[in-house]
């Protein structure tokens, strides 16, 4: 596992998040769902708690957007990039943003939104990529039979290195 | 002008792709940046030992079929070295 330069982490252990938008592939009722269930990997770990809330600031604000999209890294189309999330911080700090012009699913015909938005939410934590092949926090997309999704151990340790084991 | 042979220009197409690939994620330096150009970036042969090293890929420095097919896989947009 490896983590951002400085290892930037959240302060506080109750982090708050929005969904902004939706993406048009999936049933808003899906993408709760893939959200939730990628926090709850997270959450499963650590001490972490993530709450979600439907207006005003969140600590990671989640939204669906294509090509320039007002930050430095715009997105590139079908392909390629899939999404990208940023560390700790405030401001964009730990905000993930999903390529629209992907095919979003909650099954694996298309880019499977719980798998891409657990990595994501690694970074939006403080974790950076993993050399690990199978690790969640690989760089590249691997298809992972997503039913009994349990997260592998190099993506444990890492946030545990960060965060601490959960609470007894 | 002389022909480009077909496999001249798909090589330089996949050169061009390995560099914005290299650039995005591995911080390779082109010559957009000449001041970078002169201090500290590696030539792409050294990024690409990087890359092949960070997947786990037989390290040549060269471009070769394997680490091209890894580059042209969906991935984060998060650098894998020195975000």
């Amino acid at each position: 596992f490896s983590t951002f330069p400085r290892s930037p982490r959240w302060t506080k252990t109750d982090l708050k998040y929005r969904i902004l938008n939706y993406t048009p592939d999936m049933e808003p009722a899906d993408v709760d769902e893939a959200i939730e269930k990628a926090w709850n990997l997270w959450s499963s770990v650590t001490p972490l708690k993530f709450t979600r809330v439907y207006e005003g600031n969140a600590d990671i604000m989640i939204s669906f957007v294509a090509g320039f999209h007002g930050d430095f890294f715009s997105f590139d189309g079908p392909g390629g990039t899939l999404a990208h999330a940023f560390p700790p911080g405030e401001g964009f700090g730990g905000d993930a943003h999903f390529d629209e012009d992907e095919y979003w699913t909650k099954d694996l015909k298309g880019f499977n939104l719980f798998l891409v938005a657990a990595h994501e939410f690694g970074h939006s934590l403080g974790l950076g990529h993993s050399n690990v092949l199978g690790s969640l926090m690989y760089p590249a997309y691997l298809q992972t039979e997503t039913r009994n999704y349990r997260l592998p151990q190099d993506d444990v340790d890492g946030i545990q290195t960060l965060y601490g084991k959960e609470e007894a | 002008f002389p022909v480009v042979p077909e496999t001249e220009k798909k090589n330089e197409e996949d050169m061009q792709f390995a560099e914005k690939y290299l650039e995005k994620y591995y911080k390779l330096k082109t010559e957009a940046e000449p001041i970078f150009k002169m201090k500290n970036s590696k030539p792409i042969t050294d990024k690409i030992r990087e890359m092949q090293e960070f997947f786990g890929l037989k390290v040549t420095g060269e471009l070769d079929s394997n680490t091209l097919k890894v580059m042209k896989q969906p991935r984060c947009g998060i650098p894998d070295v020195g975000q």
